[in-house]
């Protein structure tokens, strides 16, 4: 009944990162053969400070094995990734080669075991070490990621205790026959483990071995661990998985049989642990410097810091004037100088004081937009003009003439364009009607001559006239 | 040292091979 765990939070130590003491040597191998109830085993112990930059799980192979679901020898991949020492890793599907577990490498989320309950073992990206039984959200956490981590079977040490007992409980499948998984602790083989000890050293374990015949069980590897002062640790893969390389050769004698079997050769396996040197964190100095033996040096004067990420332009911090960029001080408007702390000299203003003044007649300019404060006397934007100020009743009459002045001339003005208007009317009509009598005179209608009858037998004068023309019908 | 691959015969392995952990 392996029931995933997918959320929440589960049993596990978070050891904080301690800061890096310069040790003199980052990393020690130590080689030993102790005895366990009479027999002799030979293997290695090795520590290495600063594992958030000297620490990875390599895929097998290189980056995409666990995809491919690849094999090689601890040999091969610590040989292609440079590491000093290098151990096996992970359990994997010896038929089909499945990376088994959690698996992240140098940043890389490669595989996840979906919440299957087994011990864990990683470094998050602010170099906490984390080991022990995680759910599938605290794995996949973003906000602190794990920058490497891979899962073992059985949670050896805990906080400084043997936590044997517990993993079995934890890890071990209740409704399989738990004979296979007590045998796997109480069996002398060949053993790994990773682990870290009290300083927040990384420590690697190896113990030569064959199952059933050589090496030591899983009890006999804790007790070893907590001489060692080892204070958490988990249970990596053995038998003829386990694999002790140095500067990518072999140093240690696999179980398994070469194909003649009068020879024993390193098994292909899957994951691999890995101790190399210092590398940065970021690899990249995060894109601001270049990294130098483990160190980051910084580009620029401004970029500070073991990975280069913060910017820092001297104590005075840009004198609360300005802000910090990679290529110094960016000074508020207002406000010059390699700390910006000299405001902006008479007659200039804005950002670098890069704009100059326009005030007149000994304003003062202020630094930050330019504006001018006339003195007294002057007004206008750039105080350019005399204020005329008059008594306040003068004024008033002032504007009242003014005002009457105006209402007056509009008045006259549309007096006479009314007078004229009536002249014009007056003669217009006159002229109309003098016209209309004097047409009427000669057009009204036609009309008949009749001469004045005689009147004493004399014409009138005015007829003989007209007697003249009486065919011009039209005479004045 | 020409190691050629391993016979892969010294297994220890935590759960019986003969059933993988089937998780419901």
């Amino acid at each position: 009944d392996c029931t995933r765990v997918r959320a929440g939070s589960r049993e596990h130590e978070s050891w904080p990162p301690t800061p890096a003491t310069p040790s003199p040597r980052g990393l020690a191998v130590r080689a030993f053969v102790s005895h366990f109830s009479d027999r002799a085993v030979a293997g290695h112990l090795t520590r290495a400070a600063e594992p958030l930059r000297t620490f990875s799980v390599l895929e097998p192979g290189g980056s995409g094995g666990c995809a491919s679901r690849r094999r090689a020898t601890v040999e091969e991949t610590a040989r292609a990734a440079g590491c000093s020492v290098a151990q096996n890793g992970g359990f994997f599907r010896m038929d089909t080669g499945e990376c088994l577990g959690n698996v992240v490498s140098d940043g890389r989320p490669v595989s996840s075991a979906g919440g299957l309950q087994n011990a864990q073992f990683g470094i998050r990206r602010d170099g906490t070490l984390v080991t022990g039984y995680l759910s599938e959200e605290e794995v996949l956490d973003t906000k602190n990621p794990f920058v490497q981590l891979l899962s073992g079977v059985v949670w050896l040490i805990r906080n400084g205790s043997v936590y044997i007992n517990e993993s079995q409980a934890a890890e071990c499948d209740e409704t399989q026959e738990t004979g296979s998984f007590s045998k796997f602790v109480n069996v002398m083989s060949a053993r790994t483990a990773v682990g870290h000890d009290r300083k927040g050293q990384l420590v690697f374990f190896h113990a030569d071995g064959q199952t059933e015949q050589r090496g030591i069980n899983l009890w006999e590897m804790a007790e070893f661990l907590l001489k060692q002062d080892v204070v958490n640790a988990i249970n990596l893969d053995g038998g003829g998985s386990a694999t002790f390389v140095l500067n990518g050769t072999l140093a240690s004698y696999p179980s398994d049989h070469c194909q003649d079997n009068m020879w024993r050769c390193p098994r292909r396996v899957s994951t691999v642990v890995c101790l190399h040197e210092p590398r940065c964190q970021p690899p990249d100095c995060s894109g601001h410097g270049t990294c130098v033996e483990g160190r980051c040096q910084c580009t620029g004067h401004f970029w500070q810091g073991a990975a280069c990420n913060k910017l820092d332009c001297g104590p005075s911090n840009c004198s609360q004037h300005g802000l910090c960029t990679e290529t110094g001080c960016r000074c508020e408007a207002g406000w010059t100088g390699s700390n910006c702390s000299e405001a902006c000299s008479n007659g200039s203003f804005g950002e670098d004081c890069a704009m100059r003044c326009q005030c007149q007649n000994g304003a003062a300019c202020d630094p930050v937009g330019g504006t001018c404060t006339c003195p007294p006397g002057f007004t206008g934007h750039t105080c350019e003009q005399v204020k005329q100020c008059f008594r306040p009743s003068e004024a008033t009459l002032r504007t009242g003439e003014l005002s009457l002045l105006t209402g007056t001339t509009w008045l006259a003005l549309t007096l006479a364009l009314v007078f004229l208007l009536l002249i014009s009317t007056v003669v217009n009509v006159s002229l109309l009607l003098g016209s209309r009598a004097e047409r009427s005179r000669h057009l009204d209608g036609a009309y008949v001559y009749h001469p004045l009858q005689e009147m004493n037998g004399e014409l009138l004068a005015g007829e003989k006239e007209q007697q003249g023309d009486a065919h011009n019908p039209f005479k004045d | 040292l020409g190691s050629g691959a391993s016979r892969d015969d010294d297994l220890l392995l935590p759960y019986s091979h003969a059933r993988a952990r089937f998780a419901r």
